[in-house]
């Protein structure tokens, strides 16, 4: 495995998202990785539509919340093709499910994985290289004050609350650090990343992780 | 500074004092949260767009995924 590895230097992500005042982590890191899957393949990258997992995925509550692997589950089962954002906008509130016919362009799920990685960060590093950008769950509490740097305290695990997408990591500092992507706009933390510790399974990055394949 | 700096305008003054109140035991959490931040590359805590929300209103407003119990389905055969 390389030293360090950012799924940015690929063209495999977008950019920072605003998920504003709609608590929609949950479909924002699923349909996140989901592009980034997409732009793997397929450059340049595109916006899908975050929206409407937030509307259709009927086992979670839009922006009450939601579980990352319940989202991709359902998306795995119906086969749902997710539409352009263009097509389908994000409004911040959750709303009625906009239907789409079959013949309409979009993506599908083939399949999807999800691991708990707690004490085997090594391997999560290898599926991060290997599948590209994981959706992980983590407690973030204390993220309401971060502003930046490597976050190695203050950070419980087995009490996940936010989802968010790892993209890359970086251990050829005195301090290994996983680069993750958040939801609340680029004036968060670094630029709208987070950099935390790897190792310990800090703020329980390694709890719940999940890729998709296309 | 904040809240020109955040774009925050408060419709009454009971909020306005609320949010002041946030903001004041948001201080206290800073100087507890980087008392542990001893080298340069470590985690900083500071004041941000979040600052005058209750540790309540944040959790309530964007902490709101959760994990399956149960690691529900797994697509690929993890062994080999």
């Amino acid at each position: 495995l390389p030293a360090k590895f950012d799924w940015r230097d690929k063209g495999a992500v977008g950019p920072v998202q605003n998920q504003q005042a709609c608590g929609g982590c949950w479909a924002f890191s699923v349909v996140g990785i989901i592009e980034s899957a997409k732009a793997r393949s397929v450059q340049p990258w595109e916006p899908l539509s975050v929206q409407q997992v937030i509307d259709c995925s009927y086992k979670n509550q839009g922006c009450n919340g939601g579980i990352t692997t319940r989202a991709l589950g359902w998306l795995n089962q119906t086969k749902l093709k997710l539409v352009k954002q263009s097509e389908y906008p994000f409004k911040a509130q959750t709303g009625i499910c906009h239907f789409f016919p079959q013949s309409h362009d979009g993506v599908s799920v083939k399949d999807f994985a999800a691991y708990n990685f707690s004490g085997r960060e090594k391997a999560m590093m290898g599926r991060l290289v290997a599948w590209g950008p994981l959706a992980v769950t983590v407690d973030a509490l204390s993220w309401q004050d971060y502003l930046g740097g490597i976050i190695q305290h203050h950070c419980s695990y087995h009490h996940a609350n936010h989802a968010v997408i790892v993209i890359g990591y970086d251990a050829t500092g005195e301090v290994p650090y996983w680069i993750v992507q958040n939801s609340w706009g680029t004036s968060w933390g670094n630029e709208g990343y987070a950099y935390i510790k790897m190792g310990g399974n800090v703020c329980g990055i390694a709890d719940s992780v999940s890729a998709v394949f296309l | 500074s904040f809240r020109e700096l955040f774009n925050r305008t408060y419709k009454l003054p009971s909020d306005y004092y609320r949010s002041k109140s946030y903001f004041k035991n948001s201080i206290k959490r800073h100087a507890y949260l980087n008392s542990f931040s001893a080298t340069p590359n470590c985690a900083k805590y500071g004041i941000n767009q979040f600052s005058d929300l209750s540790v309540k209103e944040f959790r309530e407003l964007y902490l709101t995924a959760s994990v399956a119990t149960t690691l529900p389905y797994s697509g690929l055969k993890t062994g080999g």
